[in-house]
């Protein structure tokens, strides 16, 4: 599918003190995935770079599988994605079990929540 | 506000106490991530303020309707978060930090908003409007939007740039279920107190959300203040009380009655009617819109609890009374037996202190186990929640939820942190727990719900906060950053099950006891050098609980102690969890308590769970 929806990208403990750096990291691998800096720089939507590393990007569900593919080498996909198609209904996460993701990569659908 | 602040003990007045020794969060930074805020809202005014925070380093962000100036001493950031939002998204909205919505700035005003005398809602709880921490300085963070949607990739944004900002205090009341904001673990690990709302998904079990360990997870709770109606039948002598926000004082009669539901009431029967309705299971349910529209009178719901009193503000001069079934099926006798029946309601009247037993859990408050993490008790602590009237726009409204009861506990942990700049979140949320209050009057704390009950640790964790006794709460449980990262772990590995029970948190749940099991937990002591404390155990139910030692002794050079906590079944229990408590007293004013949820499993057979 070429439909794109918002994912989370979370790399855990930011890499570098400069926050510019990490922004561009960001964009390094998003172009990687890409294939385009300019598509890379189209996509990303929100870039966290002071207390953490990650990113929100608007991606199709492929890509979101490569850069899934991409940090799974340095550490195991969230529950979210582990094993599972990423467009997969908010029901089946809960019940399965859940890592603390403190230093856990992973990517998501970001969700939409709700005030209390 | 205009009571919730004084129920909670913070007397602006008085020159002793939490809020006095605090400077009523003088130089605390709040960063309450929401749907903004409406500058002009007397709450706001900085009258009398400082300069702002040195530490700070955020930004006004500049956008529609919202001028750099309108930051001030009070408001002294403000960021917005629309990239990820559709031009319909927008509709309605400020593309700025201002808040269309009006739940952010109910809830800032509520944590941090200034002293503001002669609020009230049609003359009704009538008082100072006041934040818990009315000297403490917010920042403003819209990552919410139209109705109330959170994105989770701005809400994450929005987390990043606290972290960058310098808060102190991260205040949010939002969430999803089965949803945990993962990234409040790095503003934790800076050092930044992060205050979740527990979830509106009660009076059913496990639907506690925001339930990570690091954070503290707030339930709601009513206060001492009720708005008694008055019901007179024509046939009758005798009145009959219910409680609305019904404010128009004209006496007038109504016909009487039409029965149903919301739902299911003949609307075309309704015209020139009161309605009578067997309110739906929650109250919150109730949409008080179709049977004005049909030309209804008024309506009188019988209802099981009155803590969603807002559900009803929208009937606006329309009498919307909730009443409790008996007095609905007095009402509804009367009217079987006199189809010409007058119903005359007055308007509501503001009862404060002593005739309303409170606080009480709200219905609507999420309770525990989380069904994510059993291993944590959650939710931590109860704060005012129910029919709080705080600032809307440039007026007051009630609002009601567990959104309304996290930015109490964010103001009064901004106090704290005023007084102990040098306390970690785990302590902070350890005093929270351990002097919080488990009964008023020498009642036990009662949770509404079906039925009503006294309340235990997964309506309330430690009970309702107690905020003059945080002060000097004795002994803190700290938690060391490093040991969240080990819950990162494979729970079929035994040290992973270590991790976690052995994590220090105020509180000890087991949920799966099938042999004696051990818990480590460790206290430090953050009160006078020297001092003993004895255990004291109260167990739950068939559960015997041995501490070991039972007494620790302090010193100046012995600031910190370890303790072992074991639990067996003294009988073969299956299934559901019991509660008890393990509390630390050294004979004078301290008695450190924490929560204990235990559920025994005798058979490994999960049919039996």
């Amino acid at each position: 599918s070429t439909t794109k929806k918002l994912y989370v990208v979370y790399l855990g403990d930011k890499q570098h003190e400069d926050p510019e750096q990490t922004t561009a990291s960001h964009h390094d691998m998003l172009t990687t995935i890409l294939g385009s800096k300019e598509e890379a720089h189209d996509s990303i939507i929100y870039s966290y770079k002071h207390g953490f590393s990650g990113f929100a990007a608007m991606l199709t569900e492929s890509q979101a599988q490569d850069i899934a593919g991409s940090i799974n080498g340095a550490a195991e996909l969230t529950p979210t994605t582990r094993g599972v198609d990423l467009t997969t209904p908010a029901c089946f996460t809960a019940s399965i079990s859940i890592h603390y993701a403190a230093s856990y990569l992973s990517i998501k659908p970001s969700s939409v929540h709700r005030l209390h | 506000t205009t009571h919730s602040q004084d129920f909670l003990g913070l007397d602006y007045t008085k020159p002793t106490g939490l809020l006095h020794d605090a400077k009523y969060g003088d130089g605390v930074i709040i960063g309450i991530i929401d749907t903004g805020i409406w500058p002009e809202s007397a709450s706001f005014s900085d009258d009398g303020l400082g300069p702002v925070p040195s530490k700070w380093k955020g930004t006004c962000q500049t956008g529609q309707e919202f001028s750099s100036n309108q930051c001030n001493r009070k408001i002294i950031g403000a960021r917005w978060y629309d990239k990820h939002l559709t031009p319909k998204d927008l509709e309605g909205e400020y593309r700025s930090a201002r808040d269309a919505n009006s739940h952010g700035t109910h809830v800032a005003s509520t944590a941090a908003g200034a002293l503001v005398p002669n609020v009230s809602f049609h003359g009704l709880a009538a008082g100072y409007a006041r934040g818990a921490a009315p000297h403490a300085r917010l920042a403003v963070y819209k990552a919410c939007w139209g109705q109330g949607d959170c994105s989770e990739a701005a809400v994450m944004q929005a987390i990043d740039d606290a972290i960058h900002d310098g808060v102190d205090v991260l205040s949010l009341s939002l969430g999803l279920p089965s949803s945990e904001y993962y990234t409040s673990l790095h503003a934790v690990n800076n050092g930044i107190a992060v205050v979740f709302a527990a979830g509106n998904d009660g009076p059913a079990p496990r639907t506690v959300t925001n339930a990570s360990p690091w954070v503290i997870s707030v339930a709601s709770a009513t206060m001492d203040r009720a708005f008694p109606t008055v019901i007179t039948l024509s046939n009758s002598t005798s009145n009959f009380v219910g409680q609305s926000l019904f404010y128009d004082t004209d006496d007038k009669n109504y016909n009487c009655c039409l029965f149903g539901t919301p739902e299911t009431s003949n609307v075309t029967l309704a015209a020139g009617k009161i309605v009578l309705c067997n309110s739906p299971s929650s109250v919150s349910l109730i949409s008080p819109t179709i049977l004005p529209e049909a030309g209804a009178k008024g309506i009188i719901f019988a209802a099981y609890a009155f803590d969603i009193l807002d559900a009803v503000e929208s009937c606006g001069s329309m009498p919307c009374v909730l009443v409790d079934f008996e007095v609905a099926q007095q009402i509804k006798q009367s009217a079987d037996e006199n189809t010409a029946l007058l119903v005359k309601v007055t308007a509501a009247q503001t009862w404060i202190g002593g005739e309303v037993l409170a606080p009480k859990i709200s219905a609507f408050s999420s309770r525990g186990p989380s069904p994510l993490y059993p291993e944590f008790l959650k939710p931590d602590i109860a704060a005012p929640g129910s029919n709080i009237l705080a600032a809307v726009k440039d007026s007051y409204k009630f609002k009601s939820g567990t959104s309304m009861a996290c930015p109490h506990v964010s103001g009064v942990v901004a106090l704290l942190k005023a007084l102990h700049p040098d306390w970690s979140p785990a302590i902070i949320k350890s005093a929270l727990v351990t002097t919080a209050s488990n009964e008023k009057y020498g009642l036990p704390i009662l949770a509404d719900g079906l039925p009503q009950k006294i309340a235990d640790p997964f309506d309330y964790g430690g009970g309702f906060i107690n905020p003059n006794r945080l002060v000097d709460p004795g002994l803190a449980y700290d938690v060391d950053p490093k040991d969240y990262i080990a819950l990162d772990c494979d729970s079929a590995n035994s040290s992973c099950e270590s991790a976690y029970k052995n994590l220090n948190l105020p509180s000890i749940a087991i949920p799966n006891l099938k042999q004696p099991t051990t818990v480590l937990r460790t206290v430090t002591n953050v009160g006078q050098a020297d001092a003993v404390y004895k255990a004291v155990v109260q167990s739950p139910p068939g559960v015997q609980i041995l501490v070991e030692p039972s007494i620790l002794q302090f010193s100046l050079s012995k600031k910190k102690q370890s303790f072992k906590v074991t639990f067996s079944m003294t009988h073969k229990f299956q299934g559901g969890y019991l509660f008890g408590s393990l509390a630390w007293c050294d004979g004078g004013a301290h008695y450190v308590r924490i929560p204990i949820a235990v559920r025994p499993v005798h058979s490994s057979s999960s049919s039996f769970h």
